[in-house]
């Protein structure tokens, strides 16, 4: 089973 | 005052038609240097981020930033009264809260105004750096289309592995399994298409094909595109907006629970 994380975790926010 | 005009209307259609299945609405940030957009889908799963330089546009003026809050699906109906070959003007006052959109016909004929509204998009912006990636395969924008359309017909999820081999790009579902090898041809003379794979060492990633597909709405804008993979960080799917600027996808790979 595969999990799809989100695309924010993975940038800091500006 | 914000102004800036582009030769040709067909251009900025392209741009909607690739950002309207993922965004519905944006922040146009327009600077002195050009029209950048940062949106996330509404799932917060990718994330878009366009770059037009002024130096795309024939004419090109911003006085101060301004953040032109946009409907897109908005927007897109009014680009759709422009002929591809009407040059248009989009023109905003600083305090503003409207945009006009100006098409002129190639002759001069015939010149259509529309006025939109703004909206207020209270939007996180995320810092992006540039960095350099383990694997990167640049293609034929079309072949990358086809291989993520016909994989969906098998499954939901692409496994992407990068060999010394080529690329492979795998999906399998209740049906069966379908698996889309391509192979290094930098040597073929036409550059739009080549298949150009650098590696520093193998890897496998898996994506959620339903993203991929939003991404290929942008094949019109470009011959190729360039797929940048690093083990546990997002793939970055990029299309060259002539020499002018880019639309880049962020997806968050799928990871083993």
């Amino acid at each position: 089973k595969q999990k799809q994380s989100s695309i924010s975790r993975f940038f800091a926010r500006k | 005052m914000f102004e800036a005009r582009m030769a040709q209307a067909a251009l900025l259609k392209k741009v909607l038609e690739a950002v309207k299945d993922l965004v519905t609405d944006a922040n146009w940030d327009c600077t002195s240097a050009g029209i950048s957009l940062q949106a996330m889908d509404s799932s917060h799963v990718s994330l878009v981020s366009l770059l037009m330089r002024k130096d795309g546009f024939d004419m090109y003026r911003c006085d101060r930033p301004i953040s032109l809050g946009i409907n897109i699906a908005s927007m897109t109906k009014i680009m759709k009264c422009a002929n591809n070959n009407d040059a248009v003007t989009l023109r905003a006052e600083d305090e503003g809260d409207t945009v006009v959109f100006t098409f002129e016909s190639a002759d001069q004929e015939k010149v259509s105004e529309f006025e939109m509204k703004l909206m207020d998009i209270d939007s996180e912006h995320l810092g992006i750096p540039e960095r350099e990636h383990t694997a990167t395969v640049k293609m034929p924008a079309s072949e990358f289309h086809g291989i993520c359309r016909d994989l969906s017909t098998i499954g939901e999820t692409v496994q992407v592995s990068v060999t010394k081999e080529g690329v492979q790009f795998t999906a399998s579902g209740d049906t069966g399994k379908g698996t889309i090898t391509l192979r290094n041809n930098s040597s073929v003379d036409e550059e739009s298409q080549q298949v150009v794979i650098t590696m520093q060492e193998e890897l496998s990633l898996s994506f959620a094909l339903r993203y991929l597909n939003f991404f290929t709405k942008a094949t019109a804008l470009a011959d190729s595109v360039t797929l940048s993979m690093t083990a546990d960080l997002p793939l970055v799917v990029e299309y060259r907006i002539e020499d002018t600027g880019y639309i880049r996808y962020f997806l968050a790979p799928k990871i083993d629970d």
